[in-house]
C-alpha cells in the first residue's frame, strides 16, 4: 500500500501555512 | 482571501452559451493535444484539451464523488475519475492538506457542495444556460436561483481576462499585500506544475495541464497565461498546481507527478480534492427525469406517451384524449362517462364510471347516468328514461323489435321449408311403394306348382340331359 502513496512533498502554496487566513 | 463580499456585483465576464453542435470547425468530441514546449529555454510537457459543448460534458467532481467534501475525503484523480466515467480528467480546486477540506465555492453537476462565503479569490463556473463565467463573485451570485451555476470551482489568480492577462490586478484583489514575506508573489512566479481551467473564443472549455516541480521544473503562471493567450483562450483561472497537478487520460495517469513516492525511486499522484472531468455529454436532467435513457446527451424516453428532451411531458396524441380525460404515463385516464384510448366513445348502456368500468345496480336492468351511475326508477317499478337516454332507448327497443321480427320470419320460413320437404319425402316413399306392387319387372320364381314343372323349366331339364343336340 505504501509504494503507491505520495508524499506530498511538492508543496505549492498561495498562501502561508504559518497564519491562517483572517478577514480584513 | 481577504474580504467577503455577500451582495452586490464583482468583477467577472460571462461568455454566452456556444451553439449546440454540430458547429463549423469545432469537434463534438474532446480533443486533446500534448505539448512540450520551451519556456526560459526550459523544455516543459503538459496538454491542452477543448471541450466543445461543456455545459454537458463537462463536471466538477467531489473526491470519490456525491458527499466527498463533506466527508473531507482526498483520492486520486484516477479513483475519482474512472467511476465518473471521465475521459479527461485534472485535480480541481484547492483544498487544506492536513484535514482535506474543500476550499472556495464547489457546485457540482447543480449540487452546491461548499461555499467560500463570497471570499475573493478567482471563480469559474458554467450556469444553467450554458453561460460561461469567469472571475469574482458575491455570496449572492454563486447563490443565484434564477440562472444557477450548475458547475463552479475556485482557484487562485484571474490568468486571462478578456484576451488579457490580469495577474497583476489579481494580486492586488487577492489581497498580496496581506501575505507574510510575499508568498502569493512567489507563488504567481516560482517554476511548477501548473494546472488552469478557461475558455477559448469559440466558447469552448479549455483545461491546460503543465508538468513540473516546484523551483525545479515547470513555468510560473505568467508563461502559463502567455501560453493560453496564444491558444486564443478569453478568460482562465489558475488552478491548484505543483504536486497535485495531475493528468488523467481515459482513466490512466498520463502526466508525471512530482510528489515522490514513499520510495524515492518514484513518483505518485497526490490523494487530492475535487477533480475537473470531461465526460460522455450528460441529459438534462441527467436521469430524464426518470423517465427514459440518456443516450449520447439526448434523453430516450420509456412508454409510449412520454415526450420532450427531458422526457417530462406526457402527450397522448393529437386528440388529448378527446378533452374526457386524463393524460398519465399508462395512456388516456377518461373521465366518468368515457372510454377508448382517445376517450372518444360513451359508455354503452349498462356501464357507468371512469372508463366505464362499472356495471349499473338498477332494478329491471334500467340504464344508469353514465357518469354518476344514478337510476331513476319509479316507485311502480317502471324504468323513467333519463330526458338526455330517451333517444337511446328508444333505439334499442326499435333495434329489439327488428331483431325479433327478423328472426320470426327466419324460424317460419325454416319451418316451412321443413314442412315442405317433409311431405315431398312422404309422398315420394309412397309412389315407390306402389310401383313396387304393380310393376312389370317384378320377378319371383317359383320351383313346383302342384308338383309338376313349369313349361320352360320343363324344356330346359331334357335339354340337359340330350349333349348330341345339335
Amino acid at each position: 500500500l505504501g509504494s503507491r502513496v505520495s508524499r506530498d512533498d511538492d508543496l505549492l502554496l498561495p498562501y502561508s501555512r504559518a497564519r491562517a487566513r483572517t478577514l480584513r | 482571501d481577504c474580504a467577503r463580499v455577500r451582495a452586490g456585483s464583482l468583477e467577472h465576464e460571462s461568455w454566452p452559451p456556444p451553439p449546440p453542435p454540430p458547429t463549423p470547425g469545432v469537434s463534438p468530441h474532446p480533443v486533446v493535444r500534448a505539448f512540450v514546449s520551451h519556456f526560459s529555454g526550459r523544455a516543459v510537457a503538459g496538454h491542452l484539451t477543448r471541450v466543445a459543448a461543456p455545459l454537458r460534458t463537462f463536471s466538477v467532481l467531489e473526491p470519490r464523488g456525491p458527499g466527498g467534501c463533506a466527508q473531507r475525503r482526498r483520492a486520486t484523480v484516477e479513483d475519482t475519475a474512472v467511476p465518473a466515467g471521465c475521459r479527461v480528467a485534472q485535480n480541481g480546486g484547492f483544498f487544506r492538506m492536513g484535514t482535506g477540506e474543500c476550499l472556495g465555492n464547489v457546485v457540482s453537476d447543480g449540487r452546491r457542495v461548499s461555499s467560500s462565503g463570497g471570499l475573493q479569490n478567482a471563480q469559474f463556473g458554467i450556469r444553467r444556460d450554458g453561460t460561461l463565467v469567469t472571475g469574482y463573485l458575491s455570496e449572492e451570485e454563486v447563490l443565484d436561483t434564477v440562472n444557477p451555476f450548475i458547475q463552479l470551482l475556485s482557484g487562485v489568480v484571474w490568468l486571462i481576462r478578456n484576451g488579457s492577462i490580469y495577474i497583476n490586478e489579481s494580486q492586488a484583489i487577492e489581497c498580496d499585500e496581506t501575505q507574510e514575506t510575499g508568498s502569493f508573489s512567489k507563488f504567481v512566479n516560482v517554476i511548477s506544475a501548473r494546472t488552469a481551467v478557461g475558455h477559448d473564443r469559440k466558447g469552448q472549455l479549455v483545461l491546460f495541464h503543465a508538468d513540473g516541480q516546484t523551483e525545479q521544473r515547470g513555468i510560473n503562471l505568467w508563461e502559463m497565461a502567455e501560453f493560453l493567450l496564444g491558444q486564443d483562450v478569453v478568460n482562465a483561472i489558475n488552478l491548484d498546481g505543483g504536486g497535485s497537478a495531475t493528468f488523467v487520460l481515459n482513466g490512466t495517469l498520463a502526466s508525471y507527478p512530482s510528489d515522490h513516492c514513499q520510495d524515492n525511486m518514484w513518483r505518485c499522484p497526490r490523494h487530492v480534492s475535487t477533480v475537473v472531468c470531461v465526460h460522455e455529454p450528460h441529459c438534462q436532467p441527467p436521469d430524464c427525469s426518470g423517465h427514459g435513457t440518456c443516450v449520447d446527451g439526448h434523453c430516450e424516453c420509456t412508454g409510449h406517451f412520454w415526450r420532450g428532451t427531458a422526457c417530462n411531458e406526457l402527450d397522448c396524441g393529437p386528440s388529448n384524449c378527446s378533452q374526457h380525460g386524463l393524460c398519465t404515463e399508462t395512456g388516456c385516464h377518461c373521465d366518468a362517462g368515457w372510454m377508448g384510448s382517445n376517450c372518444s366513445e360513451e359508455c354503452p348502456l349498462g356501464w357507468y364510471g371512469p372508463g366505464c368500468q362499472r356495471p349499473c345496480q338498477c332494478e329491471h336492468q334500467c340504464p344508469c347516468d353514465p357518469q354518476t351511475g344514478n337510476c331513476s326508477v319509479s316507485q311502480v317499478k317502471q324504468c323513467l328514461w333519463p330526458a338526455e337516454s330517451t333517444s337511446r332507448a328508444g333505439e334499442m327497443a326499435f333495434f329489439t323489435r327488428t331483431t325479433w321480427l327478423v328472426l320470426t320470419l327466419v324460424l317460419v320460413f325454416l319451418l316451412l321449408i321443413s314442412t315442405v320437404a317433409n311431405v315431398s319425402l312422404l309422398l315420394g316413399s309412397r309412389a315407390e311403394r306402389n310401383r313396387h306392387l304393380g310393376g312389370e319387372y317384378a320377378y319371383h320364381p317359383l320351383q313346383e306348382m302342384n308338383g309338376e314343372l313349369l313349361a320352360t323349366e320343363k324344356d330346359q331339364t331334357e335339354e340337359s340331359h340330350s349333349p348330341f343336340k345339335d
